[in-house]
């Protein structure tokens, strides 16, 4: 039901 | 030194529920404009902030930026110890190590003083980019939690597709599947009712770990209404307000198409 995706890829370190 | 005085000192336990199965520990920034708390889960795939502003507290006073590195599995076990209608106030030194936190009954007559031990926590703050989201749904926090709940009999991941006038969540499994739809209502300034705000009228649809969605309802005694945002392969944004001067959000990273 479709692969977790990170959070990562949509927001970066600060 | 830092002194935050919350009247309505069942708010912190009712947020600590929402973020302590989620982050084991988080630095909680003081400042002049209140307190704020950014965290991940291990994995990466679910970030939660809690934004508690100087004016929810009847006193605030933070002369310097103070960080309270806090183990939330201590704090929640501290704040259990506090009665729902206790007055509750957070103080610290400039550069404290640890941190007291007192608890007054509603009748001034008993008095609990409590210190944790504060940690170092090394922990990356992320940015959060504004998003223009496709789909705004409002619904009744008692309800979303009661569906994400019964969507997770049917497997690990919960379908949310908003259309016009429409939010629909659905889960297949093994053992069946499930579809329960929400219709927008006439009245929205109702907090039982349910509205869906849609830009351009593009119906979006967007599948998420029902895992996690299952840990964030564990916010909904914060808020009578919980907020959902959406946007085509982006995170999911979660939020539970509290009262007009603070809120505790949770942003979910979807599931994608292998």
């Amino acid at each position: 039901s479709g692969k977790q995706s990170s959070l990562m890829s949509f927001f970066k370190k600060k | 030194m830092f002194e935050a005085r919350l009247l309505q000192g069942s708010i912190l336990k009712k947020a600590l529920e929402g973020i302590r199965e989620l982050i084991t520990s988080g630095n909680w920034e003081c400042s002049s404009a209140g307190i704020s708390m950014q965290g991940m889960d291990p994995s990466h795939v679910a970030l939660t902030v809690l934004m508690l502003q100087n004016d929810l507290f009847d006193q605030f006073r933070c002369d310097r930026n103070v960080t309270l590195g806090l183990n939330h599995a201590t704090f929640s076990k501290i704040l259990k110890c506090a009665a729902n209608d206790d007055i509750i106030t957070l103080k610290a030194e400039d550069q404290p190590d640890e941190c007291n936190l007192l608890f007054q009954s509603a009748n001034d007559d008993k008095t609990s003083d409590f210190i944790i031990k504060l940690t170092d926590i090394d922990q990356e703050t992320l940015g959060i980019p504004d998003t223009e989201y496709a789909a705004t749904v409002k619904v009744p926090s008692v309800e979303f939690q009661r569906i994400c709940r019964d969507l997770s009999q049917f497997g690990d991941t919960i379908i949310i597709s908003v259309k016009k006038g429409c939010v629909e969540f659905s889960g297949t499994g093994e053992i069946g599947s499930a579809k329960i739809a929400l219709k927008e209502s006439g009245n929205v300034d109702d907090d039982e009712k349910v509205s869906v705000e849609m830009d351009k009228d593009t119906p979006c649809s967007l599948s998420f770990a029902s895992r996690y969605l299952n840990y964030f309802t564990k916010a909904t005694s914060l808020s009578d209404t919980v907020t959902l945002q959406l946007c085509p392969e982006h995170p999911l944004v979660v939020s539970y307000d509290i009262g007009d001067n603070g809120s505790l959000k949770y942003y979910l990273a979807p599931k994608i198409e292998e």
